[in-house]
């Protein structure tokens, strides 16, 4: 199965 | 001293459901806003230059934190034919809504504290995507509404002529396809959350069209252009594990 991610591990977030 | 006149204040109930409350950054090139919702998953960019205002004034750098909840309230109960202008002066620890109905001159005035929003500042990568597909935004609202009455999440299938929502759950399964005329590096698929699609669409009336996005594993973007700037969506994407 599929499993939603974050946008945190593709935006920074410094 | 700021001020800047809106004429599409549809724009803050198109986010209010995303984002409770938010810092507006004023600069003298226009108004730029940029925050994630409380779940991490989605995130919103919207971008007004000062040439889509009339008029726009901005002498300084200025942070305003607002809450888009009561703004919404404010904004609502004007109804769809007001502008709404935003002013502050030397203090910024306060700044002035003013909403202006053309066609009874009717004008309501608040002073609103702005808030201290403890914001974190976020980068967005350009990214190159497989699919950039432009469609009729209400045609795009209404598909998201019709499948997310029955079902939660929808697929979505591009090829070169078309671009396919499909959805399945609990009663069973549904699906919507449009015909579009945008370039495709390759066929693509893909799963959306259907709630977040909902209240992305609810930016419809800014615009005619609605572009999407899309690539395999990276966040999904859907944009919505609006005179002198944009309203984008971003969405972070499901992945195998």
């Amino acid at each position: 199965g599929k499993k939603q991610t974050t946008l945190g591990r593709f935006f920074t977030l410094p | 001293l700021f001020h800047a006149r809106f004429e599409q204040a549809g724009l803050v109930d198109a986010i209010k459901d995303l984002i409770q409350d938010s810092d507006f950054h004023c600069r003298d090139s226009g108004i730029a806003l940029r925050n994630m919702d409380n779940s991490q998953v989605a995130v919103v960019v919207i971008l007004l230059e000062a040439g889509g205002f009339l008029p726009y004034h901005c002498d300084r750098r200025l942070n305003l934190g607002i809450s888009l909840t009561s703004l919404t309230k404010i904004v609502h109960y004007a109804g769809d034919e007001a502008t709404l202008a935003l002013k502050a002066n030397d203090n910024p620890d306060t700044f002035n809504l003013v909403l202006e109905c053309l066609q009874t001159g009717c004008i309501i005035k608040y002073d609103i504290k702005s808030r201290d929003i403890d914001q974190e500042h976020l980068e967005i990568p350009k990214t190159d995507y497989a699919a950039t597909i432009t469609i009729p935004s209400a045609e795009f609202q209404r598909i998201c509404r019709n499948l997310s009455q029955l079902l939660e999440s929808v697929a979505n299938e591009a090829s070169e002529e078309r671009i396919k929502f499909s959805s399945s759950g609990d009663i069973g399964s549904g699906s919507a396809t449009l015909r579009h005329n945008s370039d495709l590096t390759g066929p693509i698929a893909l799963t959306i959350s259907l709630k977040y699609l909902v209240n992305f669409s609810k930016a419809t009336a800014l615009s005619y069209s609605v572009t999407l996005s899309l690539s395999s594993e990276v966040p999904q973007l859907v944009e919505y252009k609006v005179e002198s700037g944009f309203a984008r969506f971003y969405f972070a994407p499901q992945i195998g594990e």
